[in-house]
C-alpha cells in the first residue's frame, strides 16, 4: 500500500526541498518505488533532479487539467511530476472552485498504486496548494532549521495540521520532525535542538542533518547530494534518515 | 516625500526579515522616520522588534478593516504595524473582492506622509498579499542568498515585477539587490556573487551581508542586530548598506 507524505513548513529556506530530494533518492536506491511531486512554483526539486520546469508533464496540469502522467528521472525507481510557473496562479484559481481542497487528492488516487511512497515538496506557505497537499497526504514530514525563527513557526504549522485533520482529512498525522543545517559549534543551534527535543521529542528523528556545503552544491549539477557526493556528512545524514524513516514505518 | 519599499523574494529564508528589520533600524537611528509593516503571517519581523502578533493594531486589520494605526517600537523614529495570524486567510479573502490589488495601497496613502520611508516585510510567495504590496510600493529591495537556488528565483521575480509595473503600478522599480549570508571561504558563494554581478550588476549594492551568527541570535532577544551587537560583522554590513541606500536615493 502506497503512503503519501508531504514535506512542509511555511518557514522559508529550512531545507524542505533538500530533504525531499535526498530522502526520495535514498529510498529509491534502497529499492522502493518513489514518486516526487514538486508543487512549488520555484521548482527547486525539479532542478535538483536535473529536470526542466514547464514541460508537457507538470504538477499544474496534474492538479488542474486531469493529466495523470509522471516521468522517470535518471535515478532507478525514482519518478517525478515536475513544477510549473503556472502554479503561482493556481491558489487564486482554486479558491473559487467547488471541492477546491480535493483536486490534488482526486488525481493522486489514480496513480498511487504504482508506488511505495509519494513525496510532495511544498512551497513556503499555508496557501490553497498546501491545503490541497495536506488533504491528499497520509502524513507530514517537517524539516526544522536550527534557528530561532523556526521554533516560532512549528506551533502555527501544527495548528493548521490539526484543523485539516479535524475537517478535511482524518488520517493526517505527523510523520516526523527532522532538524536541518545543524552546526554543533553554534550555541543557538544547540539551544534550538534541545528546545525541539523538549516540546516535540515524540516526533523528532535521531538523524540530524548537519550544515554541509556539498548539500547546496549538488543542485547546480542536477543531482541529489547522495549521488553527487555520497561520502559527505550531509549525504550520510540523509542515508541515516532514510533508514530511520523505514524503521519507524514498520 | 515618503518612499514605500517592499522587501521581497519568493525564495524562502534568504534574509528578507533580517534585512528589513536591520535596515529600518539603521535608518531610524540615523534620524529618518521609518514605518515597518509586517505582512508575513509568520510575524518574524514583529518578533525581531520585541513586539507581539495579533494585537489590536495589526496588518490584517490595516489591509482589510480600514484601521490605519501604527505603534511605536522601543527604537526612536521606528514605528511598526505588526503581523497577525489572520494574514494566512487574507489571500483567499482578497481574491474574491473588487479592486483586490489596491487594498493595501489605499490604506498606506492615509498615513504615508507621517514617514520618510515605509518598509514592508513580505512572505516567501507571490500571492495576493505580495501583489498588494507591489501595487502599494514605489520600489522593491531584493535580498539574494549566496546559494544556487537563489539565482533561479531572481528571473521569475523580475518577471512578476515587470507584469505589475505594466498593468497595476507604473512607478514600480527595483530599489536594489543585496547579497546575504556570504561566506568568502565558500567557492559556491563566490560563484553566485559573480554571477549576480554579471547579470544584475546595475542593481547590486556594494555592501554584502556576511554569514554571521549574531544576526540570527538577535531576534531571540527581541532586538535588531544593530542594537543587540553593533560591532559584529553583520551589523557593520547593515550599517554600510543603510549609508549606501541613502546615497543612492539622492
Ligand atoms: N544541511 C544543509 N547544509 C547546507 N546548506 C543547506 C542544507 N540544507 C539546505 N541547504 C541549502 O540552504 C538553502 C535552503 O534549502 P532548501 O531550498 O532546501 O529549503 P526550502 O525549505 O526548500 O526553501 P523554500 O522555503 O524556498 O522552499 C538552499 O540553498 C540549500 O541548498
Ligand atoms: N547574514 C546572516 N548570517 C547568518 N544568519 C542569518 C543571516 N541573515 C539571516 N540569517 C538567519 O537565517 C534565517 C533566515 O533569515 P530570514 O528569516 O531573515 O529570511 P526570510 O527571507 O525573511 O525568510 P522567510 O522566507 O521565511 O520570510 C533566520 O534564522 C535568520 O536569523
Ligand atoms: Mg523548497
Ligand atoms: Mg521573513
Amino acid at each position: 500500500k502506497c503512503k503519501i507524505i508531504a514535506i512542509s513548513n511555511q518557514k522559508g529556506g529550512v531545507g524542505k526541498t533538500t530533504t525531499c530530494v535526498n530522502l526520495s533518492a535514498a529510498l529509491a536506491i534502497s529499492g522502493k518505488k518513489i514518486l516526487l511531486i514538486d508543487v512549488d512554483a520555484q521548482g527547486n526539486a525539479t532542478t535538483a533532479l536535473g529536470l526542466e520546469k514547464n514541460e508537457q508533464i507538470n504538477s499544474y496540469d496534474f492538479i488542474n487539467r486531469d493529466c495523470s502522467d509522471y516521468i522517470q528521472t535518471n535515478i532507478n525507481n525514482l519518478f517525478c511530476i515536475p513544477s510549473s510557473n503556472n502554479l503561482s496562479a493556481l491558489d487564486v484559481e482554486l479558491s473559487s472552485k467547488d471541492q477546491r481542497e480535493y483536486f490534488l487528492s482526486n488525481q493522486i488516487n489514480k496513480i498511487k498504486n504504482d508506488f511505495d511512497y509519494i513525496f510532495i515538496d511544498c512551497p513556503p506557505s499555508l496557501s490553497m496548494i498546501t491545503i490541497n497537499v495536506f488533504v491528499a497526504s497520509d502524513s507530514i514530514l517537517i524539516p526544522v532549521q536550527c534557528e530561532f525563527y523556526s521554533l516560532e513557526g512549528i506551533a502555527q504549522l501544527l495548528e493548521t495540521i490539526n484543523a485539516i485533520k479535524g475537517n478535511l482529512n482524518k488520517k493526517l498525522h505527523i510523520e516526523g520532525i527532522v532538524m536541518t543545517m545543524f552546526d554543533k559549534r553554534n550555541i543557538l543551534a544547540n539551544n534550538v535542538l534541545s528546545n525541539v527535543k523538549e516540546h516535540f521529542g515524540d516526533y523528532l528523528y535521531e538523524s540530524v542533518i548537519p550544515r554541509n556545503v556539498r548539500l547546496s552544491e549538488a543542485p547546480s549539477f542536477g543531482k541529489p547530494a547522495i549521488i553527487y557526493d555520497v561520502h559527505c556528512s550531509g549525504s550520510k545524514a540523509y542515508l541515516s534518515l532514510a533508514k530511520e524513516f523505514l524503521r519507524s514505518r514498520k
